[in-house]
C-alpha cells in the first residue's frame, strides 16, 4: 500500500571524493541540477554530505574551506525496503530534504528527496 | 478532500531587497534555514527569486555579483486556495522545490515547499 523508497528514490548517483574543494562540491551541484552531494572516501564509504545550503553558509561566513570542514559528517540516510512514510518522518525530524540510499553493503546507490515524496502527490487527480 | 496551500504552507516570510548583495542573501538563508529567498522591490512587489542553489552556482563560476545578476526573475507561485496536487505538479514540471505564496494583491504571504507537501505524508500511519 504506502511505496516504498526503491520505488521512488532517484537511481542517478553524483558523490565527491573527501579532499576536493568547496568549489569542486558547487560544481557538481550546479552540473547535476541536484541540492546534495555525499561525500565518499578513497574505498567508497560514506563519511559525509555537502549541500547547496552549507556552500552558502560557507559564503555568508565568508570562508570557504576543503571540502571536510564544510560538510556535514553524521549523514542521515534511507534504505530500499523502508516505507516512505518512514523517509517523510526522517527528514521532518531532522529538517533536511534529502537522504542518500544505502545498500546493505552500506553502499551509497542513489538519493531520495523531498521532491521525489511530493512528486507522488502531483500524481493524484 | 485534497489539501489547500494556505493548509500546508509556512506563513514564516523572509524576503530580500532588490540591491542587495550575493552574501546578504546567503546570511538570510543559513539564519532562516531556508533555501529558497524572494527577492522584493522597494514597494514590496516580488521581482525575482534566489536560492542556496543559485548561491552556489555562483561559487562554481567564480562570481558573485548584485544579486539582481544571480537571481531567477520570473518566479512561478501559488495561491492559498490552490490544491496542493496542482502546486506538486507545478513543482515537478519546473524542478524547482519551493513557491512563494501570493494573496490576491499579489504580495508575498509565505511559502510552500516540497517538504511542506512531503510532510503530508509523513503523518500517515
Ligand atoms: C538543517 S538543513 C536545512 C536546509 C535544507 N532542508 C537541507 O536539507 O539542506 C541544512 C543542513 O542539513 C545537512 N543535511 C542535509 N541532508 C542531510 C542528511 N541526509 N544527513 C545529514 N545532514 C544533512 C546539510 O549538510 C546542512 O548542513
Ligand atoms: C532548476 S532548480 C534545481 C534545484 C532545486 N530543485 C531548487 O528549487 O532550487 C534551481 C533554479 O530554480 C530556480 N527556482 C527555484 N524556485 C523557483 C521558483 N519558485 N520560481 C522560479 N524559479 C525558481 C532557482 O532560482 C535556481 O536558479
Amino acid at each position: 500500500e504506502t511505496p516504498l523508497v526503491k520505488d521512488v528514490m532517484s537511481r542517478k548517483m553524483i558523490t565527491i571524493r573527501q579532499g576536493k574543494s568547496v568549489e569542486d562540491a558547487a560544481k557538481l551541484i550546479m552540473r547535476g541540477q541536484s541540492t546534495h552531494l555525499p561525500v565518499t572516501s578513497e574505498d567508497d564509504r560514506l563519511i559525509g554530505i555537502i549541500t547547496a545550503w552549507d556552500i552558502s553558509k560557507a559564503v555568508a561566513q565568508g570562508k570557504y574551506d576543503k571540502l571536510d570542514r564544510t560538510m556535514t559528517r553524521r549523514v542521515i540516510t534511507a534504505t530500499l525496503d523502508e516505507p516512505i512514510d518512514v523517509t517523510a518522518r526522517k527528514l521532518e525530524k531532522h529538517n533536511i530534504s534529502a537522504l542518500p540510499v544505502i545498500d546493505k553493503d552500506g553502499k551509497v546507490i542513489g538519493m531520495i528527496t523531498s521532491d521525489d515524496i511530493s512528486r507522488l502527490i502531483a500524481k493524484r487527480n
